[in-house]
């Protein structure tokens, strides 16, 4: 069939023939969710007042809210296997993403790996990944609040003052720690992150997460330099993951999907320590 | 003491404003870096010795307290990047995993090797199932990884006890025995 399939009885990702993820089955739902790499472009300013400020460490601030996909088509490779399944996806040279679901999982995980972000063209890059669904979420969406409660957020709007929004992307960015999550009466979408993100959700359905920076004008708020880091004269690579959960938002029986994100949510966050040791000179049996 | 002491000196340095939200100059981070990978190495040595000795009190009525082995009990750093020089260079290799969390866990654990034939025993003796992945180009790609693996090695660790450890035994295997070991898939590109 043309759409690409990884999962397993919990929950399933297709993927279009374009290599984008296109739909998510779940929780008995099947609902339209894709995902895709954008990047703003970084504004520059003159830094002489408040309203001329450029993007930088202390800020964000898109250039005139300009926005840029990364591809329009996707590389993919399938790897399936008992106990994971894996599509690997290539969006440019700079951009790629490992999208997995363990075989005893009801969440899906995605690895990107982003950078050097190219600045050739003299243009400070933000770049975000985005999330897309059909959920009416009105608008209305929530982000927590340093790992536990989550708040209601609303786009161009604040609970205590009748906002005026000058930015209407950065003006609705929030800071998410460990996750940003929205839903209507029948479906709920939620991301876990692994480190703290910008996020929002600028339209009904969808979510995006700022997952890395290049910036090449000090933002003239006391560190003096750009956000312009490099490493062996390249410009730094991020890596991370996200997990995307998917499934009814009406609470089943009491085990709602709330409650199993924040187990995961706590799992992901504080992993295993891991120890390596060698045992070139012990057999398994001496071993055990 | 003194080890945990330098950790807890460098995340009081941690604590600053800048530390967390990234608004310092590029030096200064990556001096945060630097200091974070001393501490975590000085702490080494702690996890080491405690881990060894908790080894020797698993057997029943040992006598002598000390070590009969000492093992090494490493830190991968470079995980992120899917590198381990440990399990890339030796055929066999066992992996400790401490669970921090209140209560017992389970995790898929994915291991950076050469090949993709390997065998996995648990402290029981019983033999997990795995799987050997790819490591997508980009990544092998990333320039100034240092890193001979091709492969994630994947198993699910499970029933890991609240704030305890398993340990797995992980061995290459050769000739026919690696015959029997189901490859990647093919890949649908």
């Amino acid at each position: 069939s043309s759409v690409t399939v990884i999962g397993n009885s919990h929950i399933k990702l297709g993927f279009d023939t374009n290599g984008f993820l296109s739909e998510v089955k779940a929780d008995g739902l099947t609902r339209l969710v894709s995902q895709e790499f954008l990047f703003y472009e970084g504004a520059v300013g003159n830094n002489a007042e408040f309203l001329n400020r450029s993007s930088g460490a202390y800020i964000f601030r898109p250039n005139e809210n300009k926005i840029h996909f990364s591809t329009d088509q996707v590389e993919i490779e399938v790897y399936k296997g008992d106990l994971v399944q894996e599509v690997h996806q290539k969006f440019n040279d700079w951009i790629s993403q490992v999208v997995r679901i363990y075989n005893k999982d009801s969440f899906a995980e995605f690895e990107w790996l982003v950078g050097p972000i190219p600045i050739e063209d003299g243009i400070g890059k933000e770049v975000i990944t985005r999330f897309n669904s059909d959920i009416e979420s009105n608008g209305i969406f929530h982000t927590d609040s340093n790992g536990r409660e989550m708040i209601e957020r609303k786009l161009n709007h604040r609970d205590t003052w009748s906002v005026k929004i000058n930015e209407e992307v950065a003006g609705n960015y929030y800071p998410i720690t460990t996750k940003i999550d929205l839903e209507d009466e029948t479906a709920r979408l939620a991301i876990l992150t692994d480190r703290a993100q910008g996020g929002s959700s600028l339209k009904d359905g969808s979510l995006e997460l700022m997952v890395h920076r290049r910036l090449l004008k000090d933002d003239a708020f006391g560190v003096g330099e750009a956000l312009n880091e490099t490493e062996f004269g390249e410009g730094l690579i991020a890596r991370g993951k996200h997990h995307l959960f998917f499934g009814k938002s009406t609470d089943r029986e009491g085990v709602s999907l709330k409650g199993i994100e924040r187990l995961v949510q706590l799992e992901k966050l504080l992993p295993t320590w891991k120890f390596f040791s060698n045992m070139e000179d012990y057999t398994a049996e001496e071993w055990q | 003491d003194p080890h945990l002491t330098f950790m807890r000196e460098t995340l009081g340095i941690m604590q600053h404003h800048d530390a967390i939200t990234g608004t310092e100059k590029e030096k200064v981070a990556l001096d945060y870096a630097k200091r974070m990978s001393v501490a975590f190495r000085a702490c080494g040595a702690t996890t080491r010795n405690v881990l060894n000795q908790l080894s020797v009190q698993s057997k029943d009525n040992v006598k002598d307290k000390t070590a009969k082995y000492v093992f090494d009990f490493k830190t991968c750093a470079l995980l992120n990047i899917t590198s381990c020089p440990v399990s890339e260079e030796n055929e066999r290799f066992a992996l400790t995993l401490y669970n921090p969390l209140a209560h017992t866990v389970s995790e898929y654990i994915r291991i950076p090797v050469p090949g993709v034939s390997y065998n996995i025993i648990d402290n029981k003796g019983v033999t997990l199932e795995s799987q050997a992945v790819p490591i997508p180009q980009p990544v092998i790609d990333i320039k100034h990884r240092n890193s001979t693996a091709k492969y994630e090695l994947v198993f699910l660790a499970t029933n890991i006890p609240p704030l305890g450890y398993r340990t797995y035994y992980v061995e290459k295997l050769e000739g026919t025995e690696a015959n029997k070991k189901i490859n990647p898939l093919p890949k649908a590109t």
